[in-house]
């Protein structure tokens, strides 16, 4: 179970938009769900860089063209996992 | 809304009146400049990826959606312009505009996989919850003015805080095994509480796995989503199945109807043969749909139930 440490451990955080964010005019919750997997799992094809060397900042550009923005990210060892403004 | 990236993969999901698939273009360019990844394509240019899905229930307020996403005809056009290969279902009763929708591309099998690949355990949960019982959704507002316990530390702010109250009163941090007493999986939890209302939530166990939680808890079109890529079964070493998961899920949010998918690879899978009879563990609801496809290398299990009177 969570333990309060979680809230202390963010890698990304975006405390003002944390603070500006307003609900009150959302009304539809069903989401679109996009899964693109570029290469298999466990991989064995391609070496080098990962879609985890790409920057906060080109996701947060990426997010912008979605209508998204990034609230705060929790990295483990084997994902990135974003929180988003929606 | 949220997004996992994993080193070869990605999920993004997205409520509300988001443009989620004009996030392509930039994403591949992004992709192709700064990793040097020289992506498969076709001689007409279109991307052959290993596997691509797209999927999502019919919305609440169609015409309020921006551009292609108005309607799932443009927004299989608008994939199929990047993808190979793609597929388009409508799964459950078009009549009553509350079927699920789903787009995936064949799976490209001219990338070799690793041999430990085959017996993936891939499966992905989703439970789409509507109409909530009203002291269920309750627990996500919060109202203007609620207090909460002042930020502690610099890195802490109210949303945090409250969504982390939220997760805690809900209990939705224990639907998964992962107490110290019966797992040393590791648990990574990042929640936000939406002021007025609403609630989001990203758990990730044993570093891997997640499950993710949006909930917009308003009257007249409350809905919560539950979706999880966690093999409960084999994490749990048999411990707990995916009739725990749901009936966890069930109890806090009470919807009057929800819709069901499970997508796996092994559809002999413990995990899938239980899912199939789920419904008769679940008297209080009665089934509407139960729909079966089989899709090259993946099952889906789609099942749609709604609350006796």
């Amino acid at each position: 179970t969570v333990t309060i440490k979680e809230l202390t451990n963010h890698s990304y955080i975006d405390h003002e938009l944390s603070a500006s964010l307003d609900s009150t005019d959302a009304f539809e919750g069903p989401e679109k769900l996009l899964e693109i997997w570029f290469f298999p799992p466990n991989n064995a094809v391609s070496a080098g860089k990962t879609l985890r060397d790409i920057a906060m900042d080109r996701w947060i550009e990426i997010l912008k063209l979605v209508k998204c923005e990034v609230l705060s990210m929790k990295k483990t060892k084997e994902l990135d996992a974003f929180l988003l403004s929606e | 809304s949220s997004l996992f990236v994993f080193d070869y993969k990605l999920t993004l999901k997205t409520c509300g009146t988001t443009t989620t698939l004009f996030c392509l273009d930039k994403l591949f360019q992004t992709i192709e400049q700064e990793l040097s990844w020289n992506l498969h394509k076709t001689p007409d240019g279109k991307y052959k990826l290993f596997k691509v899905f797209y999927s999502r229930r019919c919305f609440l307020f169609p015409c309020k959606q921006a551009a292609i996403h108005q309607n799932w005809a443009d927004e299989v056009d608008y994939l199929n312009r990047f993808f190979d290969n793609g597929k388009s279902y409508s799964v459950g009763r078009n009549d009553k505009s509350n079927h699920w929708n789903l787009y995936v591309t064949e799976t490209d099998h001219s990338v070799p996989q690793a041999k430990e690949c085959i017996e993936d355990d891939d499966e992905t949960f989703e439970v789409l919850m509507t109409e909530l019982d009203p002291d269920c959704a309750n627990k996500f507002v919060c109202g203007p003015d609620t207090s909460t316990s002042a930020p502690a530390e610099p890195n802490e702010d109210k949303g945090h805080n409250l969504g982390y109250e939220m997760t805690k009163k809900t209990k939705l941090d224990e639907i998964y095994l992962n107490s110290s007493q019966d797992s040393n999986l590791s648990f990574h939890h990042d929640a936000f509480a939406f002021t007025p209302c609403g609630y989001s939530s990203n758990m990730v166990l044993d570093e891997k796995y997640y499950y993710t939680l949006h909930v917009t808890p308003e009257k007249g079109w409350s809905y919560a989503s539950f979706e999880s890529n966690i093999p409960v079964f084999d994490i749990s070493q048999g411990k707990q199945d995916n009739l725990n998961v749901l009936l966890h899920i069930l109890n806090v949010f009470q919807p009057r109807e929800f819709s069901m998918t499970f997508f796996t690879k092994n559809f002999k899978s413990k995990s899938f043969q239980k899912i199939l009879t789920i419904n008769e563990s679940l008297p209080e609801y009665t089934k509407l749909d139960k729909i079966i496809y089989d899709l090259d290398d993946y099952h889906l299990f789609y099942m749609k139930l709604q609350k006796k009177i």
